[in-house]
């Protein structure tokens, strides 16, 4: 795909686009592989949701789902920090004021089994909300198509319903920003998403199956009845956040806390979402975790400085880090603050000024045409961390391609500088 | 706040240590 060079990718035009073939799955250096699930592009030919294969959406319409999510990110922070004014602002983009959690439109699926016998079920892979939930029989009030079959709590004999009077069914408000309800001494919970879907169900206890030898009893989840909204042929979601109800805080005392995972670098090809620290790689650089006031189930970075071809950008420090920073495997693009956005995009521009600019796609306002081309050079680039973590974004990264006429920078700007 | 998305996050082994508080990158980390 690509080869480095000292401050650029040299790149072959023609391996821009993906394969219609799924290629041998990706496996972690050193990996105990009992604890690890492969992660798949929804979208891709990895992908077995036949849903999602026939209902593939254009690139236009994953970046306006994307815009959707950040708002929604946006909005959820300055609701839980008192920022009237900007909620205002939001719900005038129909944004609901209400958003509980983040639009559940995620790129990346993995397959885990849940209950006795074991059922497997293809869940969206989100770091960025908290509870996992499945759609469940009889589906009451509502079920969207998914692929698996939709798992029935009668057929499996180690699943319970939650009593609205457990600790558990408390902890619901700030997994979910929704109380809970209660029907017949069951805890019910509700997740709303930033694009208006939801799901609502019994909050239950099941067995959960990572692997063949990693099994959880007692595992809280959201058994769906009513779910409605855009989840694909996914069954549900997998809530990675940092709440104590997510799947990372429920397993703390197997895996304290420690996962790791690789997105692939292609929809052709898998990567993986590992648990525990079995077979981590010494050569990996850590950075400090932080919080975000207001948006505790994030994973908060500091991210010092950026560079575009080896030079580093005039942008400071404080800039970078004003509203703070959260990284989040469900949003798609990089969002900037407007003047860091601005300065990256200068020095890439200027750095690409040999080829032919390309219209717009969506929120990507830097693309190119490269039909003329059989190879490209394109800038590096780097994210810098706190503690002197650099972290070069591959290749595959610094570009989204719509088409080879119209391959632009993959990343775009905040709209406001406080966000 | 700034967003650190998928489409960057791509080929990098991504780690999460959320009883030391901390976030690890690898290079590479998908071969």
């Amino acid at each position: 795909y690509a080869t480095a060079e000292a401050e650029s990718h040299t790149i072959h035009v023609a391996s821009l686009l993906p394969s219609s073939v799924c290629t041998h799955p990706a496996t972690p250096k050193g990996l105990d592989k009992k604890s690890s699930l492969q992660v798949i592009h929804k979208h891709g030919p990895c992908s077995q949701l036949p849903e999602e294969k026939a209902n593939i959406p254009t690139h236009a319409q994953i970046l306006v789902l994307d815009e959707v999510r950040v708002k929604s990110i946006h909005s959820k922070l300055a609701k839980n920090l008192g920022y009237v004014n900007v909620m205002k602002k939001d719900a005038a983009a129909n944004l609901p004021a209400k958003d509980g959690s983040l639009v559940g439109s995620g790129n990346y699926i993995v397959t885990i089994g849940l209950g006795t016998p074991k059922k497997n079920l293809t869940l969206i892979f989100d770091t960025g909300s908290d509870i996992t939930w499945t759609q469940c029989q009889p589906c009451l009030r509502s079920c969207y198509k998914q692929q698996d079959p939709i798992f029935s709590p009668s057929s499996s004999s180690t699943y319970s319903n939650v009593s609205c009077s457990s600790a558990a069914c408390t902890s619901l408000n700030s997994a979910t920003g929704n109380s809970p309800d209660c029907s017949s001494s069951t805890c019910v919970y509700g997740i709303q998403y930033g694009d208006s879907s939801f799901s609502i169900g019994f909050f239950a206890k099941e067995k959960l199956t990572l692997t063949s030898n990693v099994v959880f009893d007692n595992f809280l989840f959201g058994c769906g009845q009513n779910n409605q909204g855009l989840f694909g042929g996914a069954a549900g979601l997998l809530g990675l956040g940092r709440n104590k109800l997510s799947l990372p805080s429920q397993t703390a005392i197997k895996f304290k806390k420690i996962f790791s995972y690789c997105l692939p670098s292609s929809p052709s090809s898998t990567g993986f979402l590992k648990f525990g620290n079995d077979g981590l790689s010494k050569s990996v650089k850590f950075t400090t975790l932080s919080t975000i006031p207001g948006g505790e189930s994030f994973y908060g970075i500091t991210i010092i400085a950026m560079s575009v071809g080896g030079k580093k950008l005039s942008i400071s420090a404080s800039i970078l880090a004003a509203g703070g920073a959260i990284i989040d495997s469900g949003t798609v693009i990089t969002r900037l603050p407007p003047t860091a956005y601005s300065a990256l995009r200068f020095a890439f521009r200027k750095q690409m000024n040999q080829y032919p600019m390309a219209k717009p796609l969506s929120i990507l306002d830097t693309c190119y045409d490269f039909s003329k081309y059989s190879t490209v050079s394109i800038p590096k680039i780097s994210l810098f961390f706190e503690k002197g973590v650099e972290v070069p974004i591959d290749a595959r990264g610094i570009l989204y391609v719509n088409s080879i006429s119209q391959v632009c920078l993959a990343f775009a700007g905040n709209n406001n500088h406080s966000d | 706040v700034l967003i650190y998305g998928n489409t960057q996050q791509k080929t990098l082994e991504v780690v999460y240590d959320g009883t030391r508080r901390m976030l690890g990158f690898r290079t590479g980390g998908c071969t």
